[in-house]
C-alpha cells in the first residue's frame, strides 16, 4: 500500500 | 506584440505531444528570454517544466511579458493541421485574448492560420530549487522509453534502483515480476546510445509507472533521456529539445505508508 506525496509537499507555491 | 518563429515547425508538434496526456491545459509564460511553461497534472503527483530559449527560435519578439492560458486539447486540434515540414510562428498582441498559430510550407505557396481563444487560468507556480542529486543516469531515450513499457505490464510501480554497478527497473504484481538491468557502458562509439551514471550515493526509489509512460512520450525529442534521483524527492526526467531548451517532468516518490 502506497501513498503518494502531491508536488506541493516538495516545492512551494511562489 | 509576441511572435516567435520556428523554422522546424515539428518540434513544437512534438513537445505539445509530448505534454498533451500530462495537462489539459497550461500556461505560456512568454518574456524576451524566451517561452516557459509550468503546470502540474491534476492529480497533482507530477510537475512539467519546459523552457523553450528565445535564441532557438528563428524569429523571436516579445514586447511585454505574457501569459498565454491555453486548453491543450484545442491546440492539438491545431498543431494536427500542421504539416511536419511547416514553419510554425506564434503571434499575440499585448494582453492577449486569442493567440495565432500560423503554418507556412518551406517555399512559402501555402500559409494557414488558426485563431485560438485563449483561458484565464488561475495556476500556482512552484520553486524548485537547484538540487545535487545522489544519481544522475544518462541513457537513450527509446530503451527507457521501451523499460517503462515493458515494465508496466506487470505492476502498477516501478522500483529504479541505481549503484555505481548499474541501474535496475523492477516491477512486480499479480502474474508476476520482471526487472531490467543496465549495465554503464564502458567505451562508447556514439555518446547517445551511452549508459552514463554520474553516483554520489546508491538510491532506490519507487515511482508508478502510468507517469514515467507518459514523461517517455517525450522521447521523439532527444535521443537521451537524464534520470535524477535522491532519497525523499522528486525524480526529474529530462529530455534536452535540440539547440533551444528541454522539457522536464518532475514526480514524486511513492511512500509506504
Amino acid at each position: 500500500i502506497f501513498r503518494q506525496e502531491g508536488m506541493r509537499s516538495f516545492y512551494r507555491g511562489y | 506584440m509576441f511572435e516567435a518563429r520556428l523554422v522546424q515547425g515539428a518540434l513544437l508538434k512534438k513537445i505539445l505531444e509530448a505534454i498533451k496526456d500530462l495537462l489539459t491545459e497550461a500556461s505560456w509564460d512568454c518574456a524576451q528570454g524566451g517561452i516557459q511553461l509550468q503546470a502540474m497534472d491534476n492529480s497533482h503527483v507530477s510537475l512539467v517544466s519546459l523552457t523553450l530559449r528565445s535564441d532557438g527560435f528563428d524569429k523571436y519578439r516579445c514586447d511585454r511579458n505574457l501569459t498565454m492560458g491555453m486548453n491543450l486539447a484545442s491546440m492539438t486540434k491545431i498543431m494536427k493541421c500542421c504539416g511536419n515540414d511547416e514553419i510554425i510562428t506564434m503571434k499575440a498582441q499585448d494582453e492577449p485574448d486569442t493567440v495565432t498559430f500560423m503554418f507556412e510550407s518551406k517555399n512559402g505557396d501555402k500559409i494557414s492560420e488558426y485563431e485560438m481563444k485563449l483561458m484565464n487560468l488561475d495556476q500556482d507556480h512552484l520553486g524548485i530549487p537547484e538540487t545535487d542529486y545522489a544519481c544522475v543516469i544518462k541513457m537513450p531515450s527509446g530503451e527507457f522509453a521501451r523499460i517503462c513499457r515493458d515494465l508496466s505490464q506487470f505492476g502498477e510501480s516501478m522500483v529504479i534502483a541505481c549503484s555505481k554497478n548499474g541501474i535496475k527497473f523492477s516491477t512486480s504484481g499479480d502474474i508476476g515480476t520482471g526487472n531490467v538491468k543496465l549495465a554503464q557502458t564502458s567505451s562508447v562509439d556514439k555518446e547517445e546510445e551511452a549508459v552514463i551514471i554520474e553516483m554520489q550515493e546508491p538510491v532506490t526509489l519507487t515511482f508508478a509507472c502510468k507517469y514515467l509512460n507518459n514523461f517517455a512520450k517525450a522521447t521523439p525529442l532527444s535521443p537521451v533521456v537524464s534520470l535524477s534521483l535522491s532519497p525523499d524527492v522528486p525524480l526529474v526526467v529530462e529530455y534536452k529539445i535540440e539547440d533551444i531548451g528541454y522539457v522536464r517532468y518532475y514526480l514524486a516518490p511513492k511512500i509506504e505508508d
